[in-house]
């Protein structure tokens, strides 16, 4: 899981049974001691693969969708939540929730894109470098830096300080972080629910950097399925995403465009492997 | 696929927020103490396991 703390932008991505929308309140009420208002706010996920270990708020959409439309401020009123579908992969459906202030709604452009890939049924070698071995004697840090270099990780961005970590006995993060951008990944290697996410921040202008990126970070697991979600306000950045994926034999199954306040364009695209 | 394992679907909350008072501008959330965050992970159910930042921005590597 990782935390990613700007000075007007706060990023938190969170596995496992955590509560993460609970975290909204506290975080509102800290920013407005910083003279600090929350001008809008964007929750992602992807389909549960253990829905029903779910804690509260998290049982379903419907529910996390209520527990967001009271926990936010009224003055965010425009708010739109979707449930993106993948017709050939219904385990992937992307669900979105949006809401901001009307200036955001009035005034929002940006020239950045969030990319968030999640893969399942990864390569079991490879998932094999996310275990540590028994004993090993390390610290989850020096745990963490040795699986990013026999990995590959190291190579997605060389530019980026990579902060890393190793659970015990297997799973690793790590956040890259170059200038003000961030990337993040999170493993879960276990065999029957292995999976993987990347997560990165770029600009529209930066041409190929986004395809040379996604290559490198879906080769370091060659997973089975793949699902996309690009956000950007105003560009056909999800386009370059299958000139990515493709090369690497998996095949774009779906795509779905929706449009949401404060974020604008999101579209959810699913990969399989050709071999599947 | 396994009765129950660990569920590695993430979460991801965004917020952005605004403010007026320029002494902010620079650091704005990033002035938060860490017990702050550390309470506001406490709520998530979550810790932090690792840290690093630059002149723009904190990232913090979490538990779970």
């Amino acid at each position: 899981s990782s935390l990613f703390v700007y000075p007007t932008k706060i990023i938190i991505k969170t596995c496992g049974t955590t509560q993460l929308l609970k975290s909204i309140r506290p975080l509102i009420h800290h920013a407005l001691n910083l003279n600090l208002t929350l001008v809008s706010c964007c929750y992602t996920r992807g389909n549960f693969i253990f829905p029903l270990s779910q804690p509260f708020p998290h049982t379903s959409f419907h529910e996390e969708v209520v527990y967001l439309e009271n926990s936010l401020p009224n003055h965010l009123c425009y708010r739109k939540a979707s449930v993106m579908p993948s017709n050939l992969l219904p385990s992937h459906a992307w669900h979105v929730f949006s809401a901001c202030d009307q200036t955001r709604f009035v005034h929002f452009s940006s020239d950045f894109y969030t990319v968030e890939v999640c893969m399942t049924e990864l390569d079991r070698n490879l998932a094999r470098k996310f275990f540590r071995r028994p004993g090993d004697g390390k610290s989850g840090d020096a745990a963490g830096k040795e699986m990013t270099e026999i990995s590959g990780i190291n190579k997605i961005n060389p530019n980026a300080l990579v902060c890393d970590f190793a659970f015990d006995p297997c799973g690793y993060s790590m956040n890259g972080i170059d200038g003000d951008r961030y990337s993040t990944i999170h493993v879960t290697p276990e065999d029957g629910y292995s999976y993987a996410s990347f997560e990165c921040i770029g600009s529209i202008y930066d041409g190929d950097d986004l395809v040379r990126t996604l290559k490198r970070a879906v080769q370091v697991f060659r997973p089975a399925k793949v699902s996309v979600s690009t956000t950007t306000a105003s560009n056909r950045v999800w386009a370059r995403v299958a000139g990515a994926l493709e090369p690497l034999g998996l095949k774009c199954r779906s795509c779905t465009a929706d449009e949401f306040p404060a974020l604008g364009s999101v579209v959810f695209q699913t990969f399989t492997a050709r071999r599947k | 696929m396994a009765l129950s394992g660990f569920e590695g679907f993430e979460k991801r909350l965004e917020l952005n927020f605004s403010g007026d008072d320029p002494i902010f501008s620079n650091m704005g959330l990033r002035q938060l103490p860490f017990d702050s965050l550390q309470q506001v992970l406490h709520e998530v159910q979550c810790t932090v396991v690792s840290a690093v930042g630059n002149h723009y921005f904190d990232a913090y590597v979490l538990s779970e």
